[in-house]
């Protein structure tokens, strides 16, 4: 390096080298993760600012649990093929196997399109389906029975926090949705396209603990 | 918090911001758009040391007290991150779930001398 002519902006780009490798294994690190993240498929831009703004204005509760730590994690729906038993929405989840993640609440968000000027009485099932996709009157579980009364078209929570600690067991898990109208029109929908806006989303708030981390009983 | 001048060796906080863009990182982190790596680099003498504003604490007044009266003391000040802020960030993990999480501790404020 000696034998280098001197140039005044080598230290610069150096020092800038050093930062900028500094800075993504801070974040790496920080974030829990090995590498950074390579896309498996591209989420729309419009669906993630629909459901960010959706969390936005329902603001965010921070529960006695969370603290810094803590992680929000929106999954977007993608949709599995139909069957005569409902809908069906599969959401992936991947955590390292030295991670031990702590699902404090989780809510299915969901766009019931329903015809201009009408009132639908409806119940809607959430059932988690077996590892690979086992929908059909096979292995599933009934997560949350809920009944409800849509005026319009628009986004409905449901909440799902019990259940949801086992979805972070597996690495591919479908929800299946079962929707009943109590009316005599059938023509109300859940939507669920992936290159559409509305597209189902869940949320859930996590947290990471340690190995080794203890938790004091009272 | 001193910011570092072309003219100061004394303990000063030098900021620097890396834009993801810059990197390549901009398609996986939505928010924010860059990392504000803040660090402290500088002198810590004695008489800039124990000074308010300087001291990250009251034990490095009292140290330099200490030091300054030729009491047996080994050690030196060093120049410290003194304040820190959390970094909220907003990103695609590998099977495009958006997560967001709060980092504590990311980004320094202010230094100075421990």
């Amino acid at each position: 390096a000696a034998a280098e002519p001197r140039c005044p902006s080598c230290a610069a780009g150096a020092e800038r080298r050093l930062l900028e490798e500094a800075a993504k294994r801070q974040l790496l690190e920080k974030l829990r993760l090995r590498e950074r993240p390579r896309l498996s498929h591209v989420v729309p831009r419009a669906a993630v600012a629909r459901a960010l703004r959706r969390l936005q204005a329902g603001g965010t509760r921070r529960g006695p649990d969370d603290d810094d730590r803590g992680y929000e994690i929106i999954s977007f729906a993608e949709p599995e093929p139909m069957s005569s038993s409902g809908l069906g929405l599969q959401f992936q989840f991947s955590h390292t196997q030295d991670q031990d993640i702590h699902i404090l609440q989780a809510q299915l968000w969901l766009y019931l399109r329903v015809p201009q000027d009408m009132v639908a009485s409806l119940t809607l099932r959430i059932f988690l389906a077996g590892e690979e996709g086992d929908l059909v009157g096979g292995n599933r579980t009934l997560l949350s029975e809920r009944q409800l009364s849509a005026k319009g078209s628009g986004w409905h929570a449901f909440t799902l926090t019990p259940a949801m600690q086992r979805f972070f067991g597996g690495r591919r898990r479908t929800l299946r949705l079962e929707l009943e109208s109590h009316g005599d029109r059938g023509d109300i929908t859940a939507i669920v396209n992936a290159s559409w806006s509305h597209q189902p989303f869940l949320v859930a708030k996590a947290k990471v603990w340690d190995p080794g981390h203890h938790v004091a009983k009272r | 918090s001193l910011r570092c001048s072309q003219n100061s060796n004394f303990c000063c906080r030098k900021d620097y911001y890396v834009d993801f863009r810059d990197i390549g990182w901009n398609d996986w982190i939505i928010k924010p758009e860059g990392y504000q790596i803040n660090y402290c680099v500088g002198q810590c003498p004695t008489h800039v040391a124990g000074s308010p504003g300087m001291a990250s604490s009251f034990h490095t007044a009292v140290f330099n007290l200490v030091k300054a009266n030729n009491i047996q003391a080994s050690g030196h000040s060093c120049c410290v991150p003194t304040r820190r802020r959390p970094l909220s960030v907003l990103y695609f993990d590998r099977n495009s779930n958006i997560v967001k999480t709060d980092i504590p501790d990311m980004i320094v404020d202010a230094c100075g001398c421990s």
